[in-house]
């Protein structure tokens, strides 16, 4: 909330777009504007009216360099928009830095998201030091068609304005904790002696020299990618992660998606009943692959690129104690990690038995 | 690993820092400041933006501290002195 708690004492606010990007077609600006305000009109009293003439609550213009409201814009990158407070003049309005690009899709700079979160400043709220929320101030690259506002967010306007008067109250994502002790991983793979715990539209980056895991968001890191992975695994013979949701596939080199991906995970040879992987690893001492699906597992051999005779099996019988359906597994030094609901369990390859019952969160370094 | 510290760009990376907390968290370099044993206002102010962006608070300016301040961000520099 921004200090001194300014908020419109009206609901019925008015917005006027005064100039527009030449980045953009106009209609797409105006569309990325009003959706950009209708995310907090979905979650408020509050509606939102365009005027064409006369000065409305929230003035809406792009410039570059200063602009005379003592608070320039620098050139691209940097500092990419702002927004003033609720109150009268120039109150409530949102300046947009013409000298970034503006767009409609995925590249930098999106409008639509910028805009939604000038006009949380414009409705009174202030930055969050939520990493997953709207109001972070710094600028992460997001899918607009995938974007939920997250419960942060939510917290913070209604509590300046009412829910909305919507009978069935919205609710949005939250940001993961590394230290929820119940938290069930998406997947977990290693990428060049780093770990990778994947988790919705985030994934926590752990170097064993570092105590604690650092948050980021997937798209972050591999804009392309779909947030809710199933599955990953690292193969370091050929020094890419592979990457599993529904029946597509992708492969990574560091930053970098492989060209050619996504590719479909029957051309490994699963059949088509199966439709998504659960977990997956690689195992260094035999060159095999195992993916698990609910109760089974295959063994795929990565030097001939099939899967081997005689799978799937039943997990539950070569790997004694693993009886669950398996979230996610990895490998670290000569045991494997499966994630398996709230519990983590360290199976030993050598003794073929659970050595511990671990935290799910163990890794993460929760102070 | 850089091989060795270059003092200049040492030098230039705490001006950014300075910079960046005088428009984000009102750093004022002007006043002077009673000595403290515990710090500078420029690492009081750093510790309270390093606490904010859940880095680790040292005070000290480090290679991830500055990775924060140079990502793209909005900039609402002025809103206290706005209202």
């Amino acid at each position: 909330i921004t200090p001194g708690n300014p908020v419109w004492k009206h609901t019925e606010i008015t917005y006027r777009i005064l100039n527009y990007t030449p980045d953009m077609a106009k209609a797409d600006v105006d569309a990325a504007i009003q959706r950009a305000l209708n995310v907090w009109a979905d979650v408020t009293p509050l509606t939102f009216t365009r005027l064409y003439e006369g000065t409305a609550d929230i003035q809406i213009s792009f410039a570059a360099g200063d602009h005379r409201d003592n608070s320039p814009f620098d050139g691209p990158d940097g500092l990419l928009a702002h927004a003033f407070e609720p109150g009268r003049g120039i109150g409530g309005d949102a300046h947009f830095d013409e000298d970034e690009r503006w767009t409609k899709g995925s590249e930098r700079y999106n409008l639509f998201l910028m805009a939604a979160h000038e006009f949380g400043h414009s409705l009174g709220l202030s930055h969050s030091n939520d990493p997953g929320a709207l109001m972070y101030p710094t600028y992460s690259s997001t899918d607009p068609d995938e974007f939920r506002l997250p419960q942060d967010d939510i917290n913070g306007i209604q509590s300046l304005y009412g829910e909305s008067k919507n009978p069935v109250q919205p609710t949005g994502p939250t940001t993961p904790s590394i230290c929820d002790t119940k938290v069930i991983f998406d997947a977990v793979a290693t990428l060049r002696g780093e770990m990778l715990f994947l988790k919705e539209r985030f994934f926590w980056r752990r170097h064993a020299q570092y105590p604690e895991a650092e948050l980021h968001f997937i798209k972050s890191f591999w804009p392309s990618l779909p947030s809710d992975i199933e599955a990953a695994y690292e193969n370091p013979e050929q020094d890419e992660v592979l990457i599993f949701k529904g029946s597509k596939y992708w492969a990574l080199n560091g930053y970098d998606i492989v060209q050619g991906y996504p590719k479909n995970i029957h051309t490994l040879g699963f059949p088509t009943t199966v439709k998504k992987i659960d977990a997956a690893v690689y195992n260094e001492e035999t060159g095999k692959t195992f993916f698990f699906v609910g109760n089974q597992y295959w063994s795929y051999d990565e030097s001939t690129r099939t899967m081997d005779q005689g799978f799937p099996k039943e997990t539950i019988n070569d790997f004694p104690g693993i009886g669950q359906k398996v979230h996610a597994v990895f490998q670290s030094n000569g045991f494997l990690y499966f994630f398996s609901g709230k519990y983590q369990f360290e199976f030993s390859m050598k003794s073929k038995r659970v050595m511990r019952v671990l935290r799910n969160n163990s890794w993460l370094g929760c102070q | 690993f850089p091989a060795a510290s270059d003092p200049d760009s040492e030098e230039s990376d705490i001006q950014r820092a300075e910079a960046y907390l005088k428009r984000f968290y009102g750093l004022d370099t002007e006043k002077k400041h009673f000595t403290r044993k515990n710090g500078s206002p420029f690492s009081e102010k750093l510790r309270e933006m390093q606490e904010f962006f859940g880095l680790e608070v040292t005070g000290r300016l480090d290679s991830e501290t500055l990775e924060v301040m140079e990502k793209p961000r909005c900039g609402v520099s002025d809103v206290a002195r706005y209202s």
